[in-house]
């Protein structure tokens, strides 16, 4: 059987916000190292690989490796009910139809369970290379949500160049051109605030914003996110999930025809 | 004109 028990329930409602939207469905990979799933959002241009260890739940077994099948609209509307403070369960039997899922108050004084119905679905696993990249930023999360959504009410795609001068995201449509640059920062005393710039060699490459967008539903989930750059690749777009794992997205760049 | 590949171009089945 397959259980696995966490205090802070509030962080699965948070990565099943942040993934509901651009992947419809996906496997639900459990095995006796943790939960994983990865899946590509409906027009294949972006991939997501979430990782949360075994060590990182409170409780946490699995006899056999399954595949649930999830579909995250309906994994969201259960989650939903389960309030903020309230220590989630995930329970199912090998080879199991359902997942069912547990809600316990703080004060122990109301506890509900939620069967989800689980469905087949064939997918296909993509091997992701452990790989060097040109440039990594690491930034705060709330800073990168704002400049992808400001830059998407200018343009479509944004230019993403990241140089000994710092990262620059560049976008243009028909009310005008946008530009935003950071720059290595390390002034503020919080390390959640500061920004970090590791380059290599100078990368620019060019992305569609919707996805980019997309993935900062993810805010809530980390203080800081990581974007890594290296010329012709996916951009890589990574939020740190306490103890518990991580959630990267990956998007394709838009190349010249 | 830019043109978006598939994200599967840049991974390997495994």
């Amino acid at each position: 059987m397959f259980e696995a028990r966490i205090t802070q329930g509030s962080v699965l409602k948070k990565l099943v916000e942040a993934l509901k939207e651009l992947v419809t469905e996906g496997n639900f990979d459990v095995s006796n190292t943790g939960l994983s799933l990865q899946a590509m959002d409906s027009s294949h241009v972006c991939l997501v690989s979430l990782t949360l260890r075994e060590d990182g739940f409170d409780h946490f077994r699995c006899d056999r490796n399954m595949a649930m099948g999830i579909h995250f609209g309906n994994l969201s509307k259960i989650l939903k009910c389960a309030g903020n403070e309230d220590t989630i369960t995930l329970k199912a039997e090998d080879n199991a139809d359902q997942l069912t899922l547990m809600f316990e108050a703080p004060s122990q004084d109301r506890i509900s369970d939620f069967d989800l119905k689980l469905m087949s679905i064939e997918s296909e696993h993509l091997g992701i290379p452990d790989q060097d990249y040109s440039a990594e930023v690491k930034l705060p999360s709330s800073e990168y949500q704002r400049i992808v959504r400001d830059l998407t009410s200018i343009g479509d795609t944004v230019l993403i160049s990241a140089t000994k001068e710092g990262i620059k995201f560049s976008t243009s449509g028909d009310v005008g051109t946008a530009n935003i640059t950071l720059r290595h920062n390390t002034t503020p005393e919080k390390p959640e605030e500061q920004t970090f710039i590791d380059l290599k060699e100078p990368v620019a490459l060019t992305f569609a914003l919707r996805y980019l967008n997309n993935f900062s539903k993810a805010t809530p989930l980390a203080p800081q996110v990581k974007l890594s750059l290296t010329k012709d690749l996916p951009i890589v777009v990574e939020y740190q999930v306490g103890e518990l794992g991580s959630v990267r997205f990956y998007l394709a760049p838009k190349i010249d025809d | 004109q830019t043109k978006q590949r598939s994200i599967s171009a840049f991974f390997k089945t495994s």
